[in-house]
């Protein structure tokens, strides 16, 4: 599970 | 980027320029809870701390940096400028209240035990029930000015436009975020009563007003 491609969200 | 997120995003930046827009043409500030922008500038602070360690894209960064100098902007505004116009005694909402729980369960709850990481997380719990405040004055007050409805539509959709933009992401990108979906439903879910008085009310020309 992907979690970190979280983080280019606002 | 899908086109749920970007409408997002715009619905999000939408919702920050009404509000703003607002109260420079009307000199007032009144009917909106200081609260909810505070625990909204202290949303924004936690979570783009990754300005500082990475970079994404010129959008992003643009977006984020908008985000973080609107909310102070918009409290220099309720706080300094039109003071005077500000509704205090209907903004009684514990913001420790909301700030403390959400806290403790950053330090339980998150991806992973580093700082940043726990802020992230912090900022992602406390962004889902930041609207509180703002939601009880209205119910404390029993009315919303129209233009504040429009603010309030506008910042609920945002977040509805994002579970669309992770269940695309899920499907087409094998993306999750446990953390992320739960707290975006949580935060689309307190604005469903708004929703319906806005759709039955609003959009038909009256006031948002409660029954007494």
């Amino acid at each position: 599970v992907d979690y970190t491609a979280s983080k280019d969200e606002l | 980027m899908n086109v749920f997120r970007l409408l997002g995003d715009m619905s999000h930046l939408l919702a920050i320029l009404i509000l703003l827009l607002k109260m420079w043409k009307t000199r007032s500030c009144a009917g909106i809870s200081g609260k909810t922008q505070i625990l909204f500038a202290l949303v924004f602070t936690t979570r783009y701390l990754d300005l500082f360690s990475s970079f994404i894209s010129i959008y992003n960064t643009t977006m984020k940096l908008f985000f973080i100098a609107s909310s102070y902007f918009t409290i220099f505004l309720m706080y300094s400028k039109f003071k005077a116009t500000y509704d205090s005694n209907h903004d009684s909402f514990r913001m420790e209240f909301l700030v403390v729980p959400v806290g403790g369960l950053a330090f339980l709850v998150n991806h992973e035990f580093l700082p940043l990481e726990i802020l992230w997380t912090f900022s992602i719990y406390l962004e889902s029930v930041a609207i509180l405040p703002q939601l009880f004055m209205v119910s404390k007050t029993g009315e919303a000015e129209t233009i504040t409805s429009h603010y309030l539509f506008a910042l609920g959709s945002y977040r509805l436009l994002y579970i669309f933009n992770w269940v695309y992401r899920y499907y087409f990108d094998g993306f999750f975020d446990l953390i992320a979906v739960v707290a975006g439903c949580v935060q689309t879910i307190l604005y469903c009563d708004f929703f319906y008085l806005y759709i039955t009310k609003v959009l038909k020309g009256k006031k948002l007003s409660l029954p007494a």
